[in-house]
């Protein structure tokens, strides 16, 4: 496959699908947050309502910078932080018809993106990881 | 430039020196370390000693890992646990003058490498967004 047609390839075959994908619902508290976070071993998930539509990102950092306090970390607020008030909610985002060059072009700054179909409902998510073995298969070929 | 011999550049150009790299020390305690992270913003940092020697990487997961208990997180053990006890010591690194093609295949399952010299001094990181970066400018030419 010349670079160009690859770069033109539509992302769907290379999402994680959202069944495979760690995340928590609009509404929990950080506390519960953090546990998913450290149980999985993940740095950030995105923040889901009941009917899976997309309402931001949350990550390890965003939950302990909030409860930083003046002279030690003050984890007894975490049960009534909700997640809604640490997360990111204008992520980044694409659709499973956009181009891998699209991808690449965001995964340059980001993690992991989600993808979206139009409605806002969330279909998956597309990492580094699985990019950057397409990218080595194109090139060591 | 052919994808052959982009691939067996040398990576000593991409890497993002010492002096760059936010790191801990070991026989630091562990609420030092997650000071350091939840303030720079990263998982996940190398441990290194007075010499600049590398010992270890230690992330946000490992810390609040260790402290989570039965009930609740136990933050209060924090500054009695010292990084060497939670960090990674078996940690993937590699030599200034090994190629791109060796750092890509690294950087598909780690976030970031150590680039180290052949007496184990750090030099500094090879991150997955300068790879990434290399291989849109090499694919998009
Ligand atoms: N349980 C595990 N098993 C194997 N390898 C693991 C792992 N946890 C982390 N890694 C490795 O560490 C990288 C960074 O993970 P991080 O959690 O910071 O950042 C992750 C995380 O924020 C998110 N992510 C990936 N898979 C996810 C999933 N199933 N559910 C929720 N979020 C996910 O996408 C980011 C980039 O993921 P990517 O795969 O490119 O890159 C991952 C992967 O190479
Ligand atoms: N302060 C900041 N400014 C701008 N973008 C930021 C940022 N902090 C994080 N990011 C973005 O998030 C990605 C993942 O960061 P993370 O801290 O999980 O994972 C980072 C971190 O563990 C480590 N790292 C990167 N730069 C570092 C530095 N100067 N000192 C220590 N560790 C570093 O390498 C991993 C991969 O970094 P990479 O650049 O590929 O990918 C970074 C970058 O794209």
């Amino acid at each position: 496959v010349s670079s160009r047609d690859f770069l033109k390839l539509p992302i769907k075959d290379f999402i994680i699908p959202s069944e495979k994908v760690a995340h928590v619902q609009i509404g929990n508290n950080t506390e519960h947050a953090l546990l998913v976070l450290t149980k999985t071993g993940y740095s950030s998930i995105p923040v889901l309502d009941m009917k899976f539509r997309m309402h931001g990102m949350v990550s390890v950092q965003q939950i302990t910078d909030e409860i930083l306090g003046l002279d030690r970390i003050e984890y007894e607020r975490l049960d009534s932080i909700k997640v809604d008030d640490v997360m990111t909610r204008d992520f980044v985002k694409i659709h499973e018809n956009d181009t891998f060059q699209r991808a690449l072009d965001l995964l340059i700054n980001h993690p992991y993106i989600c993808v979206v179909d139009y409605d806002d409902m969330f279909l998956g998510i597309l990492t580094r990881r699985v990019v950057m073995k397409q990218l080595k298969k194109q090139l060591y070929l």
